[in-house]
């Protein structure tokens, strides 16, 4: 059975300036 | 002609947390993205409200355009009717739930202007 990692099912929107 | 869809979405699909947890997709709650974004060293969860929703290129997409994060970033994405977001406190949420369901067997709110849907981003930009 495929195990599939947690951020693949959020999309990578954009990247902040801060932090 | 027909577009792959990601495997992950179907119902019954077995979802790995940061921690190691498995979980099934349908099963994903609020906290299990939070807790796994705490962990990594790589990725922040931002939160991206829905500001537009409109048609695509084709009959099956739309355009969103999300708010992004604190910075407000203007981010489009031009994706699948039925391909789910997940909403901050309500779970998965699609274009069009209908399709979502029939397809993926994943259960599925609407997805409306104003919703707040979890992303990522990297860690430590400047």
């Amino acid at each position: 059975v495929p195990v599939f990692p947690w951020h693949s099912l959020v999309p990578f929107l954009a990247p902040t300036q801060s932090d | 002609s027909p577009v792959a869809l990601p495997p992950f979405f179907m119902r019954g699909s077995i979802i790995q947390l940061a921690d190691g947890e498995l979980k099934r997709v349908e099963d994903l709650k609020t906290e299990d993205f939070i807790q796994s974004a705490e962990i990594s060293s790589e990725l922040k969860i931002d939160s991206s409200t829905v500001e537009r929703i409109d048609s695509g290129q084709s009959p099956n997409a739309v355009v969103i355009q999300f708010s992004v994060g604190e910075l407000k970033a203007q981010v489009c994405v031009e994706v699948l009717v039925e391909y789910p977001f997940f909403v901050f406190g309500q779970g998965w949420s699609s274009c069009c739930p209908d399709r979502t369901t029939q397809l993926f067997e994943l259960s599925c709110a609407k997805l409306c202007v104003g919703d707040v849907c979890v992303s990522l981003t990297l860690r430590g930009m400047r």
